[in-house]
């Protein structure tokens, strides 16, 4: 495995956002490995709605609840059940859930889907690392005492066990010091840590990783071909195919 | 630990902090009561920070006006439990050799 990642570096990660107020880290962890992935099979960094998860994605058999919680595995859930999710710009960040869930014509807008989601094998750093090589994962950490953090490799203290706060790991390295960490995008806007990330201690002498890291990562998954309708990418072909088409009518 | 700031140094900070995170408290007393924790999470931070050869910093971040408990209850609401069971893929299972 290569001995640092930094999918920043590829542009596969949108510029940190804001949850605001707002318990909303779920929809943020879900979106980034969402447009993480979006932007390794497709080529394309569209920068895609939480909001939308916070409003639709609740009730039913939804396991998530807006501004009062939730996961990023029960977010792909809706994602893939939604057939895609809408980008920023259609549906932007209100920073509440108070409003209902706008229906919004998927034909007509650009949107982005995934096929399916699972899980890194568990409490396994080393896993997390095969699985943050290949593209930006969805973690729960424990966060409470990084509420002041503002830079350097964060050790702790915290609970291994028990994450109630989740962020996307998009990379991974080495100090000149020798400390090995984790590069993790969080949602707590840019003027938070590292301009909005945090370096997570990595190679815990717990399986679970520092913080909890290792317990349960989820990613979304998706086949080269799976585009979102109206997107450059298909433009682009729908193009070529008319104009080879006009081609060969002359 | 207590901080060894004048207090009168401290309500600058505290002041200066306000307008970089554009916070406004309309409840009477809030202010107050926030600069309170404000210097608690201060002391909390210089009695970190002192101590050499840490590996991370801390600083006032736009959440050093917030309690613990506050905290927590605002910001950290990821739940680990799911609707359904994990399905766990063995795509990225690690094995020794792996490139």
């Amino acid at each position: 495995l290569p001995d640092e990642v930094d999918w920043r570096e590829k542009g596969a990660v949108v510029p940190v956002k804001d949850q605001g107020d707002c318990g909303g880290c779920w929809a943020f962890a879900a979106v980034g490995a969402v447009e993480g992935l979006n932007k390794i099979k497709t080529g394309e960094l569209v920068s895609l709605s939480e909001q939308e998860l916070l409003d639709c994605d609740r009730g039913g058999n939804s396991g998530n609840f807006g501004c009062l919680g939730g996961n990023a595995a029960d977010a792909f859930e809706f994602i893939i059940e939604n057939s895609g999710i809408v980008t920023d710009k259609v549906y932007p960040y209100t920073e509440n859930d108070t409003a209902a869930c706008k229906a919004i014509e998927m034909v007509t807008t650009r949107y982005v889907t995934i096929d399916s989601y699972e899980d890194a094998p568990h409490n396994d750093e080393m896993s997390l690392k095969k699985a943050v090589a290949h593209q930006p994962i969805s973690v729960m950490v424990e966060a409470e005492n990084m509420k002041l953090y503002k830079s350097g490799v964060f050790t702790g203290p915290c609970d291994h066990w028990y994450g109630n706060h989740n962020v996307v790991v998009v990379g991974y390295g080495t100090t000149e010091r020798g400390e090995d960490y984790w590069i993790i995008r969080n949602s707590w806007g840019a003027n938070w840590g590292e301009s909005g990330y945090i370096k997570l201690q990595r190679n815990f002498h717990n399986s679970t990783g520092n913080c909890g890291v290792a317990i349960r990562p989820v990613y979304p998954l998706k086949s080269n071909s799976a585009f979102g309708l109206l997107s450059p990418s298909m433009f682009k072909l729908g193009a070529l195919i008319i104009f080879q088409l006009i081609g060969w009518a002359l | 630990k207590e901080t060894k700031r004048s207090e009168a140094e401290v309500q600058r900070m505290y002041e200066r902090w306000l307008v970089e995170n554009r916070k406004n408290y309309n409840a009477l007393g809030e202010k107050e009561r926030r600069f309170n924790i404000f210097k608690d999470n201060l002391k909390l931070i210089e009695a970190h920070n002192s101590v050499p050869e840490r590996t991370y910093e801390l600083g006032l971040t736009r959440f050093a006006d917030l309690t613990d408990d506050e905290f927590r209850a605002i910001h950290l609401r990821g739940k680990m439990v799911r609707t359904s069971d994990p399905v766990i893929g063995d795509r990225y299972l690690y094995k020794e050799g792996d490139v």
